[in-house]
């Protein structure tokens, strides 16, 4: 119910077509990681507090607020395959109409495996809660 | 390859206002 905090690292956006789907989302989280190599800079350490009301982004060493994602925004989340230390999310941007794929890189598997499993929790929980309110 | 965890959100764009 709370938050769970996960401490990460920020490697990029992209925008995508959908707001779901794998091989999606593998094609936008290789673009990322592509794009984050090429550009060789340091990596933005972020911390990732997961619940069902969203997903809150902090910057790790100035604690800043990056942005507070409503759960409603979020459309899908993953482990990528390829990139088995990058968790990713799809989300539908807040200024417009269009859906952004943000991934992030963790210092182990199981850690990408973990973060997305606790995304997937906080999807569960918020739709037990949204059928309640309703 | 099976072991690829992906997600959908159920309650994407859905809000608790209608």
């Amino acid at each position: 119910q709370e938050g769970m905090v996960f401490h990460l690292k920020y490697l990029g956006v992209t925008m995508v077509e959908q707001p779901k789907g794998e091989e999606l989302s593998a094609a936008a989280v290789k673009r990322i990681v592509a794009t984050a190599k090429a550009s060789g800079k340091k990596l933005q350490k972020v911390t990732l507090s997961v619940s069902p009301r969203g997903i809150i982004l902090y910057d790790s060493a100035s604690n800043q607020l990056i942005e507070n994602i409503s759960i409603y925004r979020i459309s899908y989340c993953t482990a990528d395959k390829m990139h088995d230390k990058v968790f990713a999310y799809i989300v539908q941007s807040q200024h417009n109409e269009t859906l952004e794929c943000h991934a992030f890189l963790c210092s182990k598997r199981k850690m990408a495996q973990a973060v997305t499993l606790t995304v997937a929790q906080a999807f569960r929980v918020a739709f037990e809660y949204w059928q309640t309110a309703k | 390859n099976t072991n690829t965890i992906h997600f959908d959100n159920p309650v994407y764009q859905k809000t608790t206002e209608d």
